[in-house]
């Protein structure tokens, strides 16, 4: 029996819409020690692993492994129809067949809503995604991740020149990162330098470098990555041209969601 | 650009 219980619907709600932009669909693993979350975009180019520990539930029962594959937009619609107070359950019964039911609560209105998701693609066995090394990054940049957010709005707002999809080139070079993206008539620019100040000892922007790297990547990613990342205070990028992109924001101390990004070549 | 690669070329998948 799976019956995992949680309030945090805002969480969710931020979670879906960020994943549903790029990927169909996902593949869900509840297990004794919580939920694990994969996904990968249907032009296999990015992929989502995010890591959601037993402990970040209010209440959580799984006495048994469950795998399932479930519609990211579908669910994405359901979680709009809940208010960011109610109480979700996620409940699939032993003899489960091929759903699984999301109960949304809301104590204040008294009103029950249910739906039922239809289980899709293989439900079969997880990525085989190994666990990344930060020493094998050429470059690492850890920033607020509102400033990320900030970066990104600016990038598509100005990068998108209509012909072709729109990309950033991310530079990392003498302890600072630049992103640029061009636009229909310009191009726009971003230089962030390392800072560590006393009166923001929370908000700092951290530069290890090793040797400088470039790397072209799709907007879109990037936009959707910076979506999922109010899941956090913090964001880090690991960059190098010989592997995927890693874009990561911890939650608390709860788990995690990474975005596995393959850099285009030029 | 030239093709992206894709994330086959960096984990087995099924």
């Amino acid at each position: 029996m799976l019956e995992p219980r949680l309030v945090q619907t805002t969480f969710f709600k931020n979670v879906l819409e960020a994943l549903s932009d790029l990927f169909i669909e996902a593949h869900f693993e509840f297990s004794r020690t919580g939920l694990e979350l994969q996904a990968i975009d249907t032009s296999r180019v990015a992929l989502v692993a995010l890591v959601l520990r037993a402990e970040a539930f209010n209440h959580y029962l799984c006495d048994r492994g469950l795998s399932m594959g479930l519609n990211l937009a579908d669910m994405a619609k359901a979680f709009r129809c809940a208010n960011n107070d109610d109480i979700i359950t996620i409940k699939a019964e032993e003899d489960w067949t091929d759903t699984v039911t999301f109960t949304f609560e809301s104590p204040e209105d008294g009103e029950i809503l249910e739906f039922d998701f239809d289980f899709v693609g293989s439900n079969g066995v997880p990525l085989e995604i190994p666990e990344y090394q930060e020493s094998e990054y050429q470059a690492i940049v850890r920033m607020p991740s509102a400033k990320f957010m900030r970066i990104c709005k600016k990038l598509s707002s100005f990068g998108d020149s209509g012909d072709r999809d729109p990309v950033v080139i991310i530079s990392v070079y003498k302890e600072r990162v630049r992103s640029f993206a061009r636009g229909k008539t310009g191009t726009s620019t971003t230089v962030c330098l390392q800072t560590q100040t006393v009166d923001k000892p929370k908000e700092p922007t951290l530069i290890e470098m090793k040797e400088e790297v470039s790397l072209i990547f799709d907007l879109k990613y990037m936009n959707s990555f910076s979506k999922a990342s109010t899941l956090s205070d913090q964001v880090t990028i690991n960059l190098s041209s010989e592997l995927p992109a890693v874009f990561e924001c911890k939650i608390a101390e709860l788990g995690y969601i990474r975005y596995y990004i393959s850099p285009r070549k030029e | 650009w030239k093709t992206q690669l894709r994330m086959e070329a960096f984990y087995s998948f099924n």
